[in-house]
């Protein structure tokens, strides 16, 4: 393929519109990349209200966003979701791309109101995301 | 999409209408039916007596020193327990009155009521929480014992009569100049109560103060008026061992186990050459 490389080599490195901070910009802070976003809702919203005198306000997050082919390195994940998105992009794409999930959780404490009048402080595991990760 | 955007939103509504009270995935499942019922917190804010708002401030106040205002725990507290659970007498008898001259309080008969302390809640401190219907300040630092009788839990009726007393027990404290709230320690009479899942606690409590003399020996001397105290709520602090509960211990043992260890790891390649082989000797004389 001699002449197509020549031919590659002859063709301009860049269009001349190319802008450089733009791409870096676009690849070292990619815009719709896997990452935590905030939700906060009151408990009226999920219909525990009638339970829950504290806190007024929850913030449970989430994770959304694409995940980047090279996960390894800002995701901490395993080699397996790099093997996933090789099957997804090359082999079968009926095998999904790997998700944007929450990775670590942090507790959360509520006063509520029990049945029989007493009431409780209780701190619950896992409710609130801290951390994303693609699986 | 709208269409069935609209049906996913109308099917989410009816899914969580139908959702029971969502914290019964973490509270014992009770067979009472809940469809009459008054919604718990307009039970507790409304329900006329003086001492439940009191109990919910008390409450708020514990909160706010344990929680952030997102809710997320503080790690200023202690470890073990993450469970606070109070109590309001469902009936109390006050016997006599009291003596003012002495400052003692006069006796007074409790009922609490412990359904909702699930098997997997382990005591580890309990008190009775005592305010001042109005703000007191005591002369000066007063000594108060307090005498504690267990009595039979099933009483049947709130007759006069005493109940054969189970267990008695005396514990002291001392007051402070200025009090708003305070809590008698009743760990040992409660620990055997909770351990044995009883459902009903039933205790008759009085306690007497004098002024602490070495403390303030010239402070003149004054009764103080101690009937303005409010019946006592009782507090159970517990240790959740759910699954869903938060076990802070359980992440400290965890962080201090890793940083164990790292040091370890960073030992065994720090160590000479000598001891490692001596390690290894004495593990494979171990292994024989």
């Amino acid at each position: 393929g001699q002449d197509t490389v020549s031919l590659e080599l002859n063709k301009p490195l860049a269009p001349a519109s190319f802008n450089l901070s733009e791409y870096l910009k676009h690849f070292l802070f990619p815009q719709h990349e896997c990452e935590l976003h905030d939700f906060r809702l009151s408990f009226s919203q999920l219909k525990w209200d009638n339970w829950i005198v504290a806190p007024h306000r929850y913030n449970p997050r989430y994770c959304k966003g694409d995940c980047p082919r090279a996960v390894g390195h800002r995701y901490g994940s395993p080699v397996h979701t790099m093997v996933q998105n090789i099957i997804h992009e090359k082999l079968n794409s009926s095998v999904p791309r790997p998700s944007c999930v929450p990775a670590k959780y942090s507790p959360l404490s509520v006063l509520t109101i029990e049945p029989d009048g007493s009431i409780a402080y209780k701190e619950y595991e896992d409710m609130i995301a801290t951390k994303c990760t693609c699986r | 999409s709208q269409v069935s955007r609209g049906e996913a939103r109308a099917a989410a509504e009816a899914e969580s209408e139908s959702v029971a009270e969502p914290w019964s995935l973490l509270r014992p499942p009770d067979g009472r039916d809940r469809s009459g019922f008054l919604s718990p917190l307009f039970k507790v804010l409304y329900d006329g007596q003086g001492g439940t708002p009191r109990a919910l401030r008390y409450m708020k106040r514990l909160y706010k020193a344990y929680a952030t205002k997102e809710g997320i725990p503080k790690s200023n507290r202690s470890p073990l327990y993450n469970t606070v659970r109070l109590f309001t007498s469902c009936a109390q008898h006050t016997q006599a009155p009291g003596d003012q001259a002495t400052g003692s309080v006069p006796p007074v008969d409790l009922l609490f009521n412990l359904d909702r302390v699930p098997a997997v809640e382990h005591l580890l401190k309990s008190g009775l929480l005592y305010s001042f219907s109005n703000s007191i300040s005591f002369p000066s630092a007063v000594k108060c014992l307090c005498h504690l009788v267990i009595k039979e839990p099933e009483f049947s009726s709130w007759t006069p009569q005493r109940a054969p007393s189970l267990l008695t027990f005396n514990s002291q404290f001392e007051l402070k100049k200025k009090y708003k709230w305070f809590e008698v320690d009743v760990t040992t009479a409660l620990r055997p109560l909770v351990a044995s899942h009883k459902r009903s606690v039933h205790m008759s409590v009085n306690f007497t103060c004098v002024r602490n003399q070495q403390q303030d020996p010239v402070a003149q001397d004054g009764p103080w008026n101690m009937t303005l105290l409010v019946p006592p709520s009782l507090l159970l602090y517990l240790n959740d061992t759910s699954a869903q509960a938060h076990h802070r211990w359980d992440s400290l043992h965890y962080k201090r186990r890793s940083s164990q260890r790292a040091d370890q790891k960073g030992g065994l390649s720090a160590c000479p050459m000598g001891e490692e082989s001596t390690e290894g000797g004495r593990s494979s004389r171990h292994r024989r």
